[in-house]
């Protein structure tokens, strides 16, 4: 039996738009500790993990581990069915053929109740190596939206290059070339705005634009994006919840 | 030009 309440139905809504136009089928893998799921897109080149700690919940409750196939396409369409404000209660029983979905809201005595047809879906789960990366990175998300959606219009491809002290995103296209240079700086009034730069070793890769402008879409769920790089290994790029996060790993693009 | 890799040639599965 599962039973996860979200105190606002808007904290799944953003979790599940961060990653719903990359990857469409995906398993939520239901445990007493709280809720994963994993995915690959399509071409093979993003990974997406995802893990929601119980303490993200207003409730939770799992006495044995349930798998809820889902189309994100359906699911979002339900979640937009409620109010941010709602709260938002997954129910399913040990080997459920559908989740409910129960929105209320408490002022008004109101509750609408869906109920989403499950879905056997045969995806392997890759085992993610905790890596040594060669660089980590923590800046605003907002910056690092900005920057992959003013570049990505100039190339498909985005180079990264980080020295010890600066981190540098470069595109060369048909139309142009572009390139933002940040510095670390610790932002005393609000240290959110902060960039922090930890390197061990300098790193130069470069990775389809395509796949970053998915990636940034997960800024919804944090001010703060960590970006961990290593030469020649997919990137991390990965935003915090309360407790949990939405974890991207990107493949990098060889120069032939 | 660049070639863009795979995931499955870093991670395999479970």
């Amino acid at each position: 039996m599962l039973e996860a309440k979200f105190e606002q139905a808007s904290l799944f809504k953003r979790i599940i738009d961060g990653f719903k136009d990359c990857v469409q089928l995906v398993n939520f893998q239901c445990k007493e500790d709280g809720i994963i799921a994993q995915a690959v897109d399509d071409s093979r080149v993003l990974l997406v993990s995802l893990e929601i700690g119980k303490d993200a919940f207003q409730e939770f409750r799992c006495d044995h581990p349930i798998t809820l196939g889902m189309d994100l396409n359906s699911l979002s369409k339900i979640l937009r069915c409620g109010n941010n404000t709602d709260s938002l209660t997954l129910i399913a029983d040990d080997t459920p053929d559908s989740l409910l979905l129960l929105f209320e809201d408490t002022k008004r005595e109101r509750i609408s109740e869906y109920s989403l047809k499950l879905m056997d879906i045969d995806a392997d789960f890759l085992k993610i190596e905790e890596l040594q990366y060669d660089t980590t990175i923590m800046m605003p998300s907002a910056d690092f939206s900005k920057t992959v959606r003013d570049l990505s219009q100039l190339s498909d491809s985005l180079n990264i290059l980080v020295t010890k002290e600066t981190i540098k995103f470069v595109t060369d296209g048909d139309i142009g070339s572009g390139s933002v240079i940040m510095k670390p700086f610790i932002d005393m009034e609000n240290p959110d705005e902060s960039i922090k730069l930890e390197m061990e070793q300098p790193v130069d890769l470069t990775f389809g634009s395509k796949y970053l402008l998915d990636i940034v879409k997960g800024s919804a769920l944090s001010n703060k994006i960590g970006i961990r790089l290593s030469s020649e290994a997919p990137a991390l790029f990965q935003f915090d919840l309360t407790s949990g996060f939405l974890q991207f790993f990107l493949a990098p693009k060889f120069s032939d | 030009n660049d070639r863009q890799s795979l995931i499955d040639k870093f991670y395999d599965d479970d």
